[in-house]
């Protein structure tokens, strides 16, 4: 049976996207049959492969408003074992409409329940906050993946992220588990960079990847071209980095 | 009269915390008269000058969901011409709570409006979204500041946030202003930031301010220390690049 990852944080720009583009793509290189929904508005999983406007018709926003069946939203990107559904939310109208179908919090968990036996990993790519969208996912998933920058704003957010995180999961999906903290965009050079992510290790001991995902100018450079880091630059930081925590995913079992 | 400037973008991690506590501290050392309000739930302004939770009875959470008098709700960060107003959201249910009284989209605008005559400036953070509350600082600014980072899901981000906010202001607030995009966490080691600068200016043209925020460690450490950049190391090249922004905006009247 499949997993279903939640990748969330409420903190905007820590690696979301970028973590649930390349940790799928790193695990569909190694054969496992890998779903990506996006469930944010601002609709970067299709950005991430160069698919404009007009090439998508369907989306989570279909789904979500129009109980569209999940299969029709797929969205072909010429690689083997990785399929996605993008975001398809055309402005800030169809935001709000999406916002407010969403308020049926296991919406979400229903839509994929059927994917678990087709697909080996199913991961969801959430807006930076902590609405009905991100509850959605938070609902429906087996396990959480937590990007966190080693910058003060990013580790500050944590503390109140993680308690609502529980309290989410208390009411509406007590088996959730904790898949872990991910250091995203770490810098060696800059030392407040080492003693946050020290800090970070520090506080939630087991429950941070053993991996740490280095700034590596390659992996925000790959979605302008439409690829996934492995297959921009399968010899950058940033590719080595996701191939690593694709591994170490897959080794860990269900958690640290 | 004081002029209101929202400091928006949906796109998360592009500065908009960091430039509105800035860009204020700046103006408030050049003796301009500045107050800063927090709409964003993850309350990083209070983050940003050490307050922890138990410090703030009241932020803009109160005056959204009891009526509470914007003047209650002021927090004195010991700087003389700089007074900030913290969200003070504290858990998911609030963040739920304060969204649904913010679907009135005037309120923060006839909260603001008397305050107009004692500030210069008035500095509104945005959340990475587009729903209620950056509605509400739409529909009660004077003007917007969109803060980009030269990279490529920033710059994506753009066409459709511009068509959203033409969409509001049309619906809320016809008389908005664009004040400009202002690029943060430039970085001119990588090429492909500078492309990216280059095609904003290219685009956008007269709307780009000429300040160019570098990306520089000091200006992520300051935080951690409880200071605006310009209090924690006058010298940096963000605390430079953020009081040469307050000169520009000073200079520039009302658009660029
Ligand atoms: N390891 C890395 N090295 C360099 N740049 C990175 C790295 N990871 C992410 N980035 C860049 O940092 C920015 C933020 O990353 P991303 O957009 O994935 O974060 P996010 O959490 O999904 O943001 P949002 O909150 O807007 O959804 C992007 O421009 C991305 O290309
Ligand atoms: N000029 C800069 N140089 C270095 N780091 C910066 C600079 N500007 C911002 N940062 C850092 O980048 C991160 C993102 O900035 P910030 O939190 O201000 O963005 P934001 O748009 O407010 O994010 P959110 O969408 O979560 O509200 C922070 O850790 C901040 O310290
Ligand atoms: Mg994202
Ligand atoms: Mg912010």
């Amino acid at each position: 049976m499949g997993e279903i990852i939640a990748v969330a944080s409420q903190k905007g720009g820590v690696g979301k996207t970028t973590t649930a583009i390349n940790l799928s793509a790193s695990l569909a290189i190694l054969e496992k049959r890998v779903l990506l929904i996006d469930m944010d508005p601002q609709g970067s999983v299709a950005a991430s492969f160069q698919l404009n406007e007009s090439q998508i018709k369907y989306g989570m926003y279909q789904v979500f408003t129009n109980n569209l069946p999940l299969i029709e939203a797929f969205t072909d990107i010429g690689l083997e074992y990785l399929d996605i559904v993008p975001a398809n939310v055309k402005n800030e109208a169809e935001e709000m409409e999406m916002f407010r179908q969403a308020m049926d919090f296991t919406h979400l968990k229903q839509v994929l329940e059927p994917f678990k036996k087709v697909y080996d990993f199913i991961f969801i790519d959430c807006p930076p906050s902590l609405g009905s969208l991100t509850i959605n996912a938070i609902t429906a998933a087996d396990s959480l993946l937590v990007p966190v920058q080693p910058e003060y704003y990013s580790l500050k957010a944590l503390g109140k992220f993680i308690r609502s995180i529980k309290n989410i999961s208390k009411k509406y999906n007590s088996g959730l588990e904790f898949k872990g903290f991910l250091i995203t965009m770490y810098d060696k050079r800059i030392k407040k960079s080492k003693e946050i992510a020290r800090e970070l290790r520090y506080s939630f001991k087991k429950i941070v990847f053993d991996t740490v995902i280095p700034r590596n100018s390659k992996v925000s450079e790959s979605p302008s071209v439409g690829k996934p880091v492995a297959l921009f630059d399968i010899t950058s930081p940033g590719a080595i980095g996701y191939l690593q925590l694709a591994e170490e995913l897959l080794n860990s079992g269900t958690n640290h």
